[in-house]
């Protein structure tokens, strides 16, 4: 089963 | 004092078409640089992220930064007035605007429509994203891109994108079967045909169909477009607008648990 990551694990919040 | 004139409208027209499946509201920046716009779809799983350079547009100024809270929906509404030949200008004199103006001119400047749109106050939650130095790039014709995407989301919700020196793999695995489309480095001087690969480091990356058949509806902005990957990285997919700058969508992947 693929888990759809969201984009918050990768870019910072600013 | 704000002020932007597109000689082309059309290319405005053409990017609030193109994001509006993905973000409901984004917050337009205005500086002396010209326009950018982040936003993320509801899920925070897609960013786009628009970047409009002043030198593009026929005239432009902007004394003082302004950000300009809209409603997708509501642009659309007020775009469909505007002829595909128009100039359309942006216009604010207020510093903190609680409306933005929009001009549409025709050619023979014979018809000139002009509409004011009330701003929305949005709280901005744009993300630091790093320029990313990606291991992995692939120039292909967009409506490529764009075919391949949606013949492959009939078969699977999922597709896992493989590079190699020589070439780029889309897999599919769905309930009714698999398949895979392989499309090799093409030097060929037809657009349609040309594909180049830049392949630092093979990467493979899953990423879900939808949104990738959403940032597809770019596709009337440019006829090439750029997939740019680097492991555990999200994809990044770069449409250039000529001489005026870009439309980036950013796509988290799925990782297999």
């Amino acid at each position: 089963r693929d888990i759809q990551k969201d984009l918050q694990s990768f870019f910072q919040n600013i | 004092m704000f002020e932007a004139k597109l000689q082309q409208g059309v290319i405005f027209k053409k990017i609030v078409d193109a994001i509006k499946d993905l973000v409901k509201s984004v917050n337009i920046d205005a500086s002396t640089s010209g326009l950018s716009m982040q936003a993320m779809d509801s899920a925070h799983v897609a960013l786009v992220s628009l970047k409009l350079n002043e030198n593009g547009f026929k005239d432009y100024r902007c004394d003082r930064p302004i950000t300009l809270g809209l409603s997708i929906e509501n642009l659309s509404k007020i775009l469909k007035c505007a002829g595909n030949d128009d100039t359309i200008t942006l216009q604010t004199d207020e510093e903190e605007p609680s409306s933005l103006k929009f001009f549409f001119e025709n050619q023979q400047a014979s018809k000139i429509s002009e509409f004011s749109l009330n701003l929305m106050s949005l709280d901005s939650e744009s993300l630091g994203i790093p320029d990313t130095d990606y291991s992995s790039v692939i120039q292909m014709s967009s409506a490529e891109f764009s075919r391949i995407c949606k013949e492959l989301s009939s078969i699977s919700e999922t597709v896992e994108i493989e590079t190699s020196k020589e070439s780029v793999k889309f897999s599919v695995q769905g309930d009714i079967g698999a398949g895979s489309i392989t499309v090799k480095n093409n030097q060929s001087d037809k657009d349609v045909d040309r594909v180049d690969l830049q392949i630092d480091q093979p990467v493979k990356l899953t990423f879900a169909l939808r949104y990738l058949n959403m940032f597809n509806k770019a596709v009337s902005l440019s006829s090439t477009v750029s997939l740019n990957m680097s492991e555990e990285n999200p994809l990044m997919v770069e449409y250039k607008i000529d001489d005026l700058g870009s439309l980036r969508f950013y796509l988290a992947p799925k990782i297999s648990d």
